[in-house]
């Protein structure tokens, strides 16, 4: 299965050749229900020193496929004719074994045959899925399997990350055929941690960053209380919240000095999910 | 720098047979195409992590959380917020950290093997906007370097 999962070359990557391995294909998570788990493993040129990080994007249902090795730390990047790569130099499997799961199913390539999966997603199964994906998945890559584990992943993988690291503790001692799973560490970036406070900073951050008004701000704290959740459940503040989020149509929220797509050739924009 | 299009370049690549046939993937059909994000009903989460964390830094596993500090989505004052909620003590105080002699961010080390970071300049995908900052923070945390 590791062998037809090699991917020989990707179309439009880069004439010079590359000094590493890549697979990508799929694991079954629960062949009952017929739900599989999409991957693709971009290995370190002196793969055997390097540890295994596993990224996760978040969402939820954002692929780490298409915005983790494609926009951010993958080998390739994608050229504006959508048709060729260019090698990116930061990429991390300069220093790591990357491995890119689309998780749960339903999300990028990720399926399950069973539609029902689809509206009964969350944080649980998604945690169970990715533990049995790594198991399953070591048993095909075994050379992995006493190698150090790095979890990583920003946004919702906030949940991702600590959960799958949380599930590999608890089962740790119940593992089979001498799989030890070495984990070692979790870098969560822009992380979806604590509601309460994750809301508290980001309308602190609109109004550190002249974003929002001083009255919105107020408005804000005179009738929202992030201590509890229910702190923040009546109108008063409810409507303070909106009048502050409607910054987030106006720039991209995402990085908020930097430009918007305007070319107006591209249509049917791909758009991101909320962060929840 | 980060191309603001880039969800365009990256859908049409990853929706062209000949790429999904060399990565094994199944398409769903011109009308499923792949897509960047799939909106999900997800009523199982938890309101906080933070009693995750807490368990995986006392059996030692290394927590970074790191924030590119222009996200306005989950920014740096929510990173911070949420650090400073699990009241850890302070083990190294607030410095900055360097990229080819440039201050690359700031970073405070916690007792108990939790590590916050930001990163100057980084938006929500770090790596996309500050690449080279982002790919130093990781080499030193998989080195479990300081």
């Amino acid at each position: 299965l590791k062998e037809k999962d090699k991917i020989t070359k990707l179309p439009g990557q880069p004439a010079a050749g590359v000094d590493f391995e890549q697979y990508s294909g799929y694991v079954t998570v629960d062949e009952k229900a017929g739900r599989a788990l999409f991957y693709y493993l971009v290995e370190a040129p002196d793969a055997a020193k390097r540890p295994l990080l596993v990224w996760f994007n978040g969402g939820p249902g954002c692929s780490s496929l298409g915005i983790g090795a494609l926009e951010e730390i993958g080998p390739f990047r994608v050229m504006s004719d959508g048709k060729t790569l260019f090698s990116n130099p930061f990429a991390w499997n300069r220093v790591a074994n990357v491995l890119f799961l689309e998780s749960p199913a339903g999300v990028g390539f990720s399926y399950s045959n069973t539609t029902s999966d689809y509206d009964s997603n969350g944080d649980t199964q998604t945690a169970e899925d990715a533990y049995v994906f790594l198991v399953n998945w070591l048993e095909r890559f075994p050379e992995y399997k006493h190698r150090d584990l790095f979890l990583a992943g920003e946004s919702y993988a906030g949940h991702f990350a600590p959960q799958l690291a949380h599930a590999i503790l608890r089962y740790n001692n119940q593992l089979p055929h001498g799989i030890v799973i070495n984990l070692k560490g979790i870098a969560i970036g822009n992380a979806a941690i604590n509601d309460l406070t994750d809301n508290k900073g980001m309308l602190d951050f609109f109004w550190t960053h002249a974003l929002i008004s001083d009255e919105n701000h107020r408005e804000i704290e005179q009738n929202c209380d992030f201590n509890v959740a229910e702190g923040i459940k009546n109108p008063k503040c409810d409507a303070a919240i909106e009048k502050a989020k409607l910054v987030m149509t106006q720039i991209d929220i995402y990085n908020i000095y930097g430009p918007l797509c305007y070319n107006t050739s591209l249509v049917d924009p791909p758009k991101k999910s909320s962060v929840k | 720098s980060s191309d603001p299009c880039i969800d365009y370049y990256v859908f049409e690549y990853l929706n062209n047979p000949a790429v999904q046939k060399a990565l094994h993937a199944i398409s769903a059909g011109p009308d499923h195409p792949w897509m960047i994000c799939n909106d999900f009903s997800w009523e199982d989460t938890v309101p906080s992590v933070l009693p995750a964390l807490k368990e995986l830094t006392a059996n030692g596993i290394q927590v970074l959380v790191y924030s590119g500090d222009v996200d306005g989505r989950v920014p740096v004052t929510s990173s911070r917020y949420s650090v400073n909620a699990l009241k850890l003590p302070v083990k190294t105080p607030w410095h900055p950290w360097l990229v080819a002699q440039q201050a690359a961010g700031y970073v405070e080390v916690y007792e108990g093997n939790l590590t916050l970071v930001t990163v100057r300049g980084g938006g929500h995908q770090v790596p996309s906007s500050q690449p080279h900052r982002a790919l130093v923070l990781i080499k030193y945390f998989l080195q479990g370097e300081p």
